[in-house]
């Protein structure tokens, strides 16, 4: 499945 | 980071401190939407919940997103209580109708449906992307109920507007320059939360053109 995208934004 | 994302969040602030300034300096809340307040509030705790197990330390720019996380629900929570207590006399509560659910049923149900991992965490974060898409609909909505927008007011907007549409920009740049970077699910959610701000743009501009009043209508 899709992998979670680090959290850099606000 | 890039000149976008600054520019946008910049830009974010700028709103929220152009709200609290109207409110102080008018000594009212008229025309301020208190459920779309209080939407961005649960947004923002929702969005947030990594500052819990996040290290503010680690870089330079998980310092300045903790810094920023902290001031977006600090500033909302106090927005929500000012309108509550302080401002209370000067709300149009009974123009603010916009049904809440309707908002907050179909966002959770876009997050239980589409998130990208299978945690509480993730759930609750692609529930807070999705309720911001929305978020500002109550306050349209009242807009149009009213008919004259404060000038202040439609600043406060065409502030948050600018906010969206520079994250959009971000998104390009990023998608240019850092291979491998892709996030449909914020920039669906992204888009549609810029295209909200479509029709308000449209009559704040030429509102402006003509140094006239901005009137919805």
């Amino acid at each position: 499945g899709p992998t979670a995208a680090p959290k850099d934004e606000l | 980071m890039n000149i976008f994302r600054i520019a946008g969040d910049m830009s974010h602030v700028a709103s929220i401190a152009i709200l609290l300034l109207k409110m102080k300096t008018s000594r009212n809340c008229a025309g301020v939407s208190l459920k779309t307040q209080e939407l961005y509030a649960l947004v923002f705790l929702t969005r947030y919940v990594d500052l819990l197990f996040t290290n503010p330390l680690r870089s330079p720019l998980t310092m300045y997103n903790t810094i920023m996380k902290i001031l977006f629900i600090s500033t909302s929570l106090y927005i929500v209580y000012q309108m509550r207590t302080r401002y209370k006399h000067t709300y149009n509560e009974a123009a603010d109708a916009f049904r809440v659910p309707f908002l907050i049923g179909p966002a959770a149900v876009a997050a239980l449906l589409f998130h990208l991992k299978n945690t509480v965490v993730e759930v609750v974060w692609a529930f807070s992307i999705f309720l911001e898409a929305v978020a500002i609909m109550p306050q349209l909505f009242l807009l149009q109920k009213t008919g004259e927008v404060e000038n202040i007011t439609g600043h406060y907007i065409f502030a948050l507007g600018a906010y969206r549409g520079l994250y959009a920009l971000n998104w390009v740049w990023r998608a240019f320059w850092e291979p491998g970077y892709r996030q449909w699910l914020t920039w669906t959610a992204g888009i549609v939360q810029t295209g909200l701000y479509a029709d308000f743009f449209y009559h704040y501009i030429r509102s402006k053109r003509q140094g006239k009043k901005l009137k919805l209508p």
